[in-house]
């Protein structure tokens, strides 16, 4: 997944 | 992964274990809204059901299994091997004020009309203000331990680090989430009062308590 699909976020 | 957001997940995880340690080594959960708590198990569950549909990396999937598992056990804590010393008198905020809107905000606006992005939107929403039964208790009693204090401060130490992360990610990636944004400067905003007192009070060495 992309950085930026933003979900990598917790 | 920059260093705000880094420390803020860092900042988030040394709140849920400063929480879980307390009530395990004071085998008591006096001064703790075990309605914030569930929320916040809402808040993971909902928020992290990609773990089955997509992997990030190792540390994204471990964070997110640690911040579920405790979750759950704080609750479980509280509602169950220490319910004698959880003070539900105290705790009378009325969740369904928050979870309803939440959900018909989640419906409304969001990223895509799907049931995983509403469940993720749901879970930034009602994190925002998920601590509000918490804060609620502290106004009510007036007072709150000082470790109990040590833990909203580092929660909301979290989401300001992440509002940072998220300048950083726009100016360096050209990336930004509004929902997430506007969602996490509505939950920093909510521990500024809080900030205030943690900063003119615990630091000094006095227990937070509020006037009567």
């Amino acid at each position: 997944k992309e950085e930026t699909d933003g979900k990598d976020e917790l | 992964m920059n260093i705000f957001r880094l420390t803020g997940d860092l900042s988030h995880l040394a709140a849920i274990i400063i929480l879980l340690l307390k009530i395990w080594k004071s085998r008591s959960c006096a001064g703790i809204s075990g309605k914030s708590q569930i929320l916040f198990a809402l808040v993971f569950t909902t928020r992290y059901l990609d773990l089955f549909t997509s992997f990030i990396s190792l540390y994204n999937t471990c964070m997110k299994l640690i911040y579920i598992g405790c979750a759950y056990a704080t609750v479980y804590l509280i509602y169950a091997k220490f319910r004698a010393t959880y003070d539900g008198n105290h705790d009378s905020f009325r969740v369904e004020f928050l979870v309803v809107p939440v959900g018909g905000l989640s419906v409304l606006i969001n990223h895509d009309f799907s049931p995983l992005e509403i469940l993720w939107t749901f879970s930034i929403y009602l994190e925002s203000v998920a601590i509000l039964p918490q804060l609620f208790m502290i106004s009510k009693t007036g007072e709150a331990e000082t470790i109990t204090t040590h833990y909203l401060f580092c929660l909301g130490l979290y989401r300001a680090l992440y509002l940072f992360n998220w300048i950083w990610r726009f100016y360096f990636e050209g990336f930004f989430d509004m929902i997430a944004i506007v969602a996490g400067v509505v939950q920093t905003v909510l521990y500024c009062d809080f900030f205030y007192l943690y900063v003119t009070k615990v630091l000094k060495g006095k227990k937070l308590s509020l006037p009567a």
